[in-house]
């Protein structure tokens, strides 16, 4: 499987740190209403690149940080990891060489994002670099939100166009 | 360029018109450019579910529109699959029996791309292979947890 | 006039304030005044899940905000009940249990208002006591067919 | 029931005569995707006086009017006709005396719609009239259209106070 795990912590709802090891190219997450599924979907596009908090259900980018429930008290810092499998070369640049390749995101509350290739510190271009051309991105047709499937054909023509270009 | 887009318009057209009977056990759909100028011309959706006569896409039903959405987006993987694909709930609007046709296409392209998708529907949790629960035993905290088929149905239902 | 609106203002939020812990099973919601001339300050909904800290809707989750909503629709209607309330889906991104919840609410009310509803969900469609079953048996053309209760479910799965 | 039947004619997808009668306070409407659900919600709406076509998801007004089947040609007029149960006297103006009221729009490919109460031709305002203060209206809390719950609470706080002042 191309996306081999999911590590999150202080990310919403999932304060304590969380591994999801990915098995399957069949994997559903199911829970109840509220259970933190849809913050799953948040915490890739957050790794990944996406730089507004609007698109995250958020209103500062500083809200993805676990803020406290009754009974505990919020964090100071947000981590996401995704681990991809690359043994077929498919993410580019000069990272194709690795057989496996790690992307996170920290941020804290006083301050800008942080992002890692590799456990090396890089820029939000590099990562926005290595899944250019892939279909892969934080807003690209690969992650439909909840709610949002109609939207793709309700789309003005010229965003719809956009859709497609980046298929190319 | 010019020719490059009008390639791949002609690439995702043609795999939309194949999928969308195949999806909605009939009818037809396609993609039009709304204009001349290929560098600028803008992208809209025709589709038509079986004897039915409209075309324009406002006219859909909830179902019928999510049911032609996915046709697209699944289109626009044959031509250039992403790494992975995640769907949150995009088969809520649709019946029983169109979450069916849904998840045979997720399966047979399961072949070629990896999903993870978020569903309450039953149907669409048994086309899993590997189910990921997320609890909440403490209020506010999400917490993941294995789970077995029953467990994951059960779980959707409460 | 600024004493009628607030007068009804309070009476809303009173009763939404009521509904919320019933149909969440606990946690609390208001309505708050966006500003503090009564003449045009807008309103703010506030709604805090059971062992949640957040109060803003913007980060609850699908299902939580179509719950949230239901508890304020139903909150004017305890106000002033129209003659009949029409709810199309409003159902779809709940899980079971919410469904259920929603449920117990549309019956309590249902011996003041009248309900037409329509819904896929099982659970649902076991709370009515009319069925009207739609069919298009000729493609694009809508017929109603009584059912009973098993044909409706296996509607809803079809 | 406050509503006891509603007459459907030539709107949308409902070409033929159909009579839908309202026989308790619990009514489901079941039926496949795409099947015409919402257009009996369309219908509803439509009659009450709404006058945007936006709105019932139709890009002229005449786009509710049954446009043909692969086997059928379109025809020429939309009709809905909603009987109430007034016993109660509770829709107000010079009706009230009834304890049936009956409200009817028609719309034919050329031109403007009609509306008529009790069989006598009046105007739009006249139904609008009808349901003033009662909370029923074409935009009103108590019609919630597939898609839009969630709406309620997103909506902008000025917009929220539109509904609570309908409640008055
Ligand atoms: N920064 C944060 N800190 C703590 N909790 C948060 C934070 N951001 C969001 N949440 C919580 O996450 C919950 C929403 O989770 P999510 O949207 O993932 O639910 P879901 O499992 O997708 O549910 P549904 O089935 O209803 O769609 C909200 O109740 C919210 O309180
Ligand atoms: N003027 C018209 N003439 C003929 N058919 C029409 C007209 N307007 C809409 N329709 C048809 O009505 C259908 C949509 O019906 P509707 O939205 O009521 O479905 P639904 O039962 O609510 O389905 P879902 O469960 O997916 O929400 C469309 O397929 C469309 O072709
Ligand atoms: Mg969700
Ligand atoms: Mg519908």
């Amino acid at each position: 499987t191309p996306l081999k795990s999911i590590k999150l912590s202080g990310f919403k709802s999932f304060v304590d740190p969380t591994l999801i090891t990915l098995t399957s190219n069949l994997t559903a997450i199911v829970g109840p209403n509220g259970c933190g599924k849809s913050n799953v979907v948040d915490a890739i596009r957050w790794v990944i690149g996406e730089s507004s908090a609007k698109n995250l259900r958020a209103e500062s980018m500083a809200d993805v940080i676990f803020n406290g429930t009754t009974n505990r008290k919020p964090v100071g810092q947000a981590s996401i990891e995704l681990t991809f499998d690359n043994t077929d070369g498919r993410l580019s640049s000069e990272y194709a060489k690795y057989n496996e390749i790690s992307v996170r995101r920290i941020l804290q509350r006083d301050g800008q994002s942080q992002y890692f290739l590799n456990g090396t510190r890089c820029r939000r271009k590099d990562i926005l670099d290595i899944f250019l051309g892939t279909g892969l991105g934080p807003r690209s047709y690969s992650i439909i939100e909840q709610g949002m499937i109609s939207r793709i054909i309700e789309a003005k023509p010229e965003d719809l166009r956009v859709f497609l270009e980046e298929t190319a | 360029t010019r020719a490059k887009f009008k390639e791949t318009f002609d690439q995702v057209n043609q795999t939309f018109e194949a999928y969308f009977p195949k999806i909605f056990g009939g009818g037809q759909a396609c993609l039009e450019l709304t204009g001349d100028e290929l560098l600028d011309a803008g992208i809209s959706v025709k589709a038509q579910p079986p004897g039915k006569r409209n075309t324009s896409i406002h006219v859909l039903s909830g179902g019928e529109k999510a049911l032609t959405a996915i046709a697209l987006v699944f289109s626009l993987f044959q031509l250039n699959p992403a790494p992975f694909c995640i769907l949150d709930e995009v088969d809520a609007p649709l019946d029983d029996a169109n979450v069916g046709r849904y998840c045979n296409l997720v399966k047979a392209m399961s072949e070629k791309v990896q999903f993870l998708f978020i569903s309450h529907n039953k149907i669409a949790i048994e086309m899993a292979k590997q189910l990921c629960g997320v609890t909440m035993h403490e209020p506010g905290v999400s917490r993941m947890v294995a789970v077995d088929i029953d467990e994951a149905i059960a779980m959707a239902e409460s």
